[in-house]
């Protein structure tokens, strides 16, 4: 269970990315998500309407990401319904 | 729709709701099940060129092809990475992965808010006429982010991501979830960057009415909209054999019931369940249902899927009669055997006569379509209420619109009640759900864009707020709007502000702006941490000053909810104040011609309500003038509630805010 993966949406604070990454969010993103998981999957990259990503973690990988300088939130998926 | 541009009042105004130039453009981005393509409401004959600025694009995927989008439909996109990663990859016998509509719900809405005119439209018959959207010139460009098992919020936030780049002015989302905080809604938080981005957002209610707080999407920047019916209506009646009759409703287009009464039987009667009323699959025992008209009870499972049951157990008929929840509603159905839904007070009357009767028998006939039907429009039961559970100081829903028996376009996927064995394809359907109300503001708010470019989204949606009806036409206000699900009078918790009235939509006269900075101050007066705010409003620019005072009260909401604690009202009254008073601050903007506002405000018995000051002279468009309002009130129990309405009028417009009490 510990392994169990889930789909996470994590919010950045983009203000925080380091200089290096220039204006590639994405690889921000990415390189982030890499050192927190080595197998978590990213789903989408956002940039519009929230600065951030989705991606498959381990609850504990959700836990490691929410530590991390610059992660605003790591908030679950949630499942919405037609009305 | 068919009827519902007459019954707002739109049909044939094309005049009242001049386009501004390519400005007026409006692209409504619906975020649903897809489209059907092929559907006439997606005609682009007489519209100009797709604008310049428009990024979107037609995905293509599975049986969609990227010519499939045109001068109408100029946007189609999919998202469904979410979807398979929690679910798996999908089943491409039932879904298609691509933009394509295999549900109809998506059709349906897109349809709703802007679909081209269709003549001769109809289903199977019943509600035929013109059907047009709300906005038949403006564009439409779907996002696909629901799936047969679910639209997921990764995939939701990838379609309003996508749909803001690609320039959507209005977003129409007939989705919801549980009541999340605003920091973690992704609709309440896709829909802050839109708003922040000039992009109006329009979110269903919910279907959980009539329970009090059952509302979705409630954050104060989306336009929350409920339900109610129109002045339509698909009339049955259902003879029994002591020669009562009672009306209910079908949209049943077969082979007639013979006139000559067959036997009726409860389906509890006529199964092997102790849940045997719901006529749920496999409960019903077809030796005792066969050639016979069942009655079932509404609950759990679908309301057409009983229909199948009861067909499918040999039943010649099905009675579906409401529970109290659902009361004297009348949802339509395009059940497959001759079929009425009825009343709670009519389903029990034919219960009883079932249950007296040692050899009961019963006919349905089949009415058609009836127009002008009053009174109308009256709040769905099913519409979600009030009062808003996240934040009891913002009244929600802030309006209703049509979402009962809607007719709009329909996938060729799915037969109309959208069960697998329904094999009957039609090019339209009707339905019932704030689902099918939320585009109809969503249509009506691209209308408003079209016409005054210049306005904010929270420009729109005060001027849909405060022209909204709250009374019978010409009845004063002795005639309140009534709540299908009790009969009896509703109140603000039920339709916010009112039905929408687009024709006063157009000219308010004034409106409640409000911008990105003030909805910070509202999340600063929730104590909203820096973090949080910058998660919902994605900068960490924005932020609460230390030691200022912050108050939802001062949020320039259209409406007025003051929440009061019985707790510190006694405690304070029992430390010698008279009473508690609540302020509440506002800005009105003048967007139409000069003019002197004067205001009149009432309230519930026990509460007394000052203006500060009691007139506003403006004296050019564009001119802001601020006042204050104080609501003065003695402790009452808690769960106390009340009402009140406050109203700015310069003789030609009227300005009305509901105003909600509560004691908690």
């Amino acid at each position: 269970a510990a392994e169990e993966r889930a789909t996470y949406i994590v919010h950045m604070a983009k203000s925080a990315m380091p200089a290096e990454y220039g204006d590639d969010h994405g690889e921000w993103y990415g390189a982030s998500l890499r050192s927190v998981s080595g197998a978590g999957k990213m789903l989408y990259a956002y940039d519009t309407v929230l600065h951030g990503f989705s991606a498959r973690l381990t609850a504990r990988e959700a836990r490691d990401m929410a530590a991390m300088d610059g992660v605003l939130a790591v908030n679950p998926e949630a499942r919405y319904e037609l009305h | 729709t068919t009827r519902t541009p007459e019954f707002l009042g739109i049909a044939g105004n094309d005049g009242l709701f001049p386009q501004s130039g390519t400005a007026g453009d409006v692209v409504v981005g619906v975020l649903d099940t897809g489209v059907w393509p092929e559907s006439r409401s997606y005609d682009d004959a007489g519209l100009g060129e797709v604008p310049s600025w428009w990024k979107g694009e037609c995905m293509a995927g599975t049986g969609f092809n990227s010519s499939a989008c045109n001068r109408k439909l100029v946007g189609a996109r999919f998202f469904n990475r979410g979807y398979e990663a929690a679910m798996g990859p999908m089943d491409t016998t039932r879904e298609s992965r691509s933009p394509r509509d295999d549900d109809g719900h998506g059709t349906h809405t897109s349809s709703t808010a802007a679909g081209a005119a269709v003549s001769g439209a109809s289903l199977l018959g019943f509600a035929s006429g013109t059907a047009r959207g709300m906005a038949p010139r403006a564009r439409v460009a779907v996002y696909k982010v629901c799936w047969l098992g679910g639209c997921f919020s990764s995939d939701i936030l990838a379609g309003m991501d996508a749909a803001v780049a690609d320039g959507c002015g209005v977003l129409s989302l007939s989705l919801g979830g549980g009541a999340a905080d605003y920091a973690r809604d992704s609709v309440a938080i896709g829909a802050f960057a839109a708003m922040e981005q000039n992009v109006l957002v329009s979110c269903s209610a919910g279907n959980a009415g009539p329970g009090t707080s059952t509302l979705s999407n409630v954050a104060p920047w989306i336009t929350t909209v409920g339900a109610g019916t129109l002045d339509r209506d698909f009339p049955a009646y259902v003879s029994l054999g002591n020669g009562k009759n009672y009306t209910g409703v079908s949209l049943y287009a077969g082979k007639a019931l013979p006139s000559t009464p067959l036997p009726i039987v409860y389906a509890a009667n006529a199964s092997n369940s102790t849940a045997g009323n719901l006529c749920m699959p496999g409960t019903l025992t077809p030796e005792k249902v066969a050639g016979k008209i069942v009655v079932c009870d509404r609950g759990v499972s679908a309301r057409v899927q009983k229909g199948f049951v009861v067909r499918d157990a040999g039943g010649a008929g099905m009675v579906l009669s409401n529970t109290a929840t659902n009361g004297e509603e009348l949802v339509a159905d395009a059940h497959l055997l001759p079929a009425a839904g009825v009343g709670a007070k009519e389903g029990a009357a034919i219960k009883a006569y079932v249950a007296s009767d040692p050899s009961p028998t019963a006919t349905i006939v089949v009415a058609g379509t009836q127009v002008d039907v009053r009174p109308s429009p009256v709040v769905a039961a099913f519409s979600s209420r009030g009062p808003n559970m996240l934040t009891p100081e913002i009244l929600k829903p802030d309006i209703i619109a049509p979402g009962v028996n809607i007719l709009a376009a329909w996938t060729g996927k799915a037969g109309p009640t959208g069960i697998a064995a329904d094999t009957r394809r039609v090019a339209f359907n009707i339905i019932s759900g704030t689902s099918m109300s939320c585009p109809h503001v969503s249509g009506l708010a691209a209308l408003l864009r079209s016409a005054h470019p210049e306005w904010s989204p929270a420009a729109v949606r005060s001027a849909l707020m405060t022209t909204a009806y709250s009374t019978y036409a010409g009845a004063g206000d002795a005639n309140p709007l009534l709540d299908a699900a009790t009969g009896a009078p509703a109140t603000p918790f039920d339709y916010g502000a009112g039905h929408v009235d687009p024709a006063s939509a157009v000219d308010p006269g004034l409106v409640y702006d409000l911008g990105t900075a003030d909805y910070v101050d509202f999340l600063c007066a929730l104590n909203y941490t820096s973090t949080m705010i910058a998660a919902v409003a994605r900068s960490k620019s924005y932020g609460c000053t230390e030691g200022k005072a912050y108050s939802v009260y001062n949020l320039n909401y259209p409406s007025f909810a003051v929440a009061y604690s019985t707790a510190s009202s006694q405690a304070a009254e029992s430390s010698g104040a008279a009473a508690t008073t609540v302020t509440h601050r506002r800005t009105l903007t003048n967007v139409g011609a000069a003019g002197t506002y004067k205001v009149s405000a009432a309230a519930m018995p026990g509460v007394a309500v000052a203006v500060e000051p009691t007139e506003l002279a403006f004296t050019s468009a564009g001119e802001k003038k601020s006042y204050t309002v104080s609501f003065t009130a003695k402790s009452q129990p808690s769960g106390t509630a009340g009402f009140g309405r406050l109203v700015w009028s310069d003789g030609k417009h009227s300005v009305a805010s509901p105003i909600a009490f509560t004691w908690t």
